[in-house]
């Protein structure tokens, strides 16, 4: 194996509880341009789909790139993912490497 | 302007 290469994993999470359950930091103009995962709680649809960590950095939300958008905007996005009844579940592309790719 | 300084922002969902 050669040098870690960050790659980009679509966790799928079904919205099977009354709150998604994770906290992030960060977005446009701060020193951590991407969202970072920094909680998840149990009992929430994050910690039931057992793929989510905190300290992944979310790239995108059902396709949308969180990219440029600064901390409310990206939680906007994330919040209306999680409201909204046009699906059962949120598509997360994220990465376990702080990278801009 | 400056940018921000949004580091300690924390949002739960």
């Amino acid at each position: 194996p050669g040098a870690p290469v960050p790659t980009p994993t679509l966790v799928h999470v079904v919205k099977n509880a009354n709150t998604l359950g994770i906290a992030i930091e960060g977005g446009a103009n701060t020193r951590q341009p991407l969202p970072r995962i920094v909680t998840i709680q149990k009992g929430g649809s994050a910690h039931g789909c057992g793929q989510l960590k905190v300290g992944q950095v979310i790239l995108e939300v059902n396709g949308v790139s969180l990219r440029g958008r600064e901390h409310q905007d990206a939680a906007c996005i994330i919040a209306e993912a999680f409201k909204s009844k046009e699906r059962d579940h949120i598509d997360f592309l994220v990465t376990e490497f702080n990278a801009t790719l | 302007s400056p940018p921000k300084e949004y580091e300690d922002e924390v949002t739960f969902f």
